[in-house]
């Protein structure tokens, strides 16, 4: 099973839109795929047609130790599970605050899940992370064995990513050896613009300067770029993923692509 | 003494490009103007000039009592100071999690500075929020005499709005009775797109609806749109507000409408 977290504290890079959208290509690849909702904003929840105001079982729960992860999932496509999140979820920050082990709640609820499924195992579980470093988050990098990082090729977005690299390698250290950073994928790629070229130039050449020491030193920019789409923004409206909304657009060329991509890097486990 | 908070938890709606375009735009009509940043990202910090990873004085000495807002300003441009922030910030969540009046430190900060300012009064003072609703934006919307809300019309911007809202009147119930919805304004427009005009359309049936006793009743949209354009994402690597970076672009047009909008609704305080 791999365990991915989806996360950048830039605001707005495309973690949502890059969660439910490789989520949607694996399980309609046959692959049986849990999306974890840990945004309080809800926002994977809604795009798959979710209901977040209604009252029900949600990863706040698992939080709270009322239920079960097994207990809050949700079926929303054939091979594909959510656990959805709502504004709940925003209490847990100051409740956990000094709970003991509250770093390895979702782990936890994670390895539970994988003995309950035992006979049915998930080839893929998806967390979208909400744009903070916060215990929501640092549960998440905790649980993952691996994460993808997706980046706007913009000034401001590049400016955060080496304090992101250095938290997770923190939490490596700390919380969980086995993480370890897949790829970074650059969204909302505007083709054509000296921006998001230099911008990416700027990535690489990070990357490559880097000490090979660094928990990031081999992550890589996966090949697919996810252009912008103006596509991508309207499936939501439409609870679908892109492969359902708009097949033949480039923002469901472009998923693809990247689908492909993350199945091709399966870890030596 | 204006008080704005440009506040939105969706990320990646353009509050950072608004506050950073706002308070140059009032700094270049001769208006004395302070910018605080208030997210651990430090992007109006950056946008500005100021290297946010050198050790100096950021406005989480504030929050934790070391130092005065006006010995952590620094003046960027001629009529603007910028308070700046940096990673240090993060720390406030947990570090005042149970301190008494936790909510009122940026407030009775902003006090103290227009007492030692008396001789030359401020007119503006701008605060560019996380994307989160956290103790530094409590703080923020506790401080602030009105709130201007950056909205990108796509759905999932549109998704968060009405929460948003919510919190907003439980914040000028409890906390500061002079809280006021200035207006919205819509980010990152993609003119010609069906999204944009539907989300606007939705966005402005929402207003009318709304219970004519709700806080955000008033709350209007600005007639200038900020439209999508290139130059406002190349300005913050050159360290200049889109006036001087691009001033015959559509994003030095825009904020310049804006700006005006602002100035012309000065709230009968
Ligand atoms: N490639 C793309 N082309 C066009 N629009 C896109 C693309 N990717 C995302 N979007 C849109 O841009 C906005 C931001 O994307 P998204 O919400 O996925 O980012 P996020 O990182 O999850 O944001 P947050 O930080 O609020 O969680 C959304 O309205 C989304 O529909
Ligand atoms: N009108 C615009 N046209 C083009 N690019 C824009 C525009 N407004 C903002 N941007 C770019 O889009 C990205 C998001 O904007 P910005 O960082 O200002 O949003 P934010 O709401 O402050 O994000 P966060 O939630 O991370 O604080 C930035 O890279 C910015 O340069
Ligand atoms: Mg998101
Ligand atoms: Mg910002």
């Amino acid at each position: 099973m791999r365990i991915i977290a989806i996360m950048n504290q830039k605001g707005g890079v495309g973690k949502t839109t890059s969660s439910v959208n490789i989520a949607a290509g694996l399980a309609r690849l046959g692959k049986r795929v849990c999306l974890i909702d840990l945004d309080s904003q809800g926002n994977s929840s809604s795009h798959l047609g979710i209901d977040i105001n209604q009252g029900m079982q949600t990863i706040y729960q698992v939080f709270s130790g009322e239920r079960k992860l097994i207990e809050t999932r949700q079926l929303v496509k054939s091979n594909l599970w959510v656990v959805p999140a709502n504004i709940d979820l925003a209490a847990v920050e100051v409740e956990l605050v000094d709970a003991q082990g509250r770093e390895f709640i979702l782990k936890q609820a994670l390895e539970q899940y994988a003995r309950e499924e035992r006979d049915k195992p998930l080839d893929y579980v998806i967390m979208d992370c909400p744009p903070a470093l916060n215990t929501v988050t640092i549960n998440a990098l905790t649980a993952a064995t691996e994460m993808l990082i997706p980046v706007q090729p913009h000034y401001l977005s590049l400016q955060g990513l080496s304090r992101l690299l250095e938290t997770t390698a923190l939490i490596k250290r700390r919380l969980n050896r086995n993480l370890s950073i897949t790829g970074m994928m650059l969204c909302l790629y505007e083709t054509g613009t000296r921006l998001a070229a230099d911008v990416t130039d700027d990535l690489m050449r990070f990357l490559e300067e880097s000490d090979p020491q660094a928990p990031w030193s081999n992550a890589k920019v996966f090949n697919s770029r996810i252009r912008r789409n103006i596509r991508l923004a309207e499936a939501p409206s439409f609870a679908q993923s892109i492969f359902e909304y708009a097949p033949d657009s480039t923002g469901a060329h472009d998923y693809g692509n990247l689908v492909q991509e993350v199945m091709a890097c399966e870890k030596t486990q």
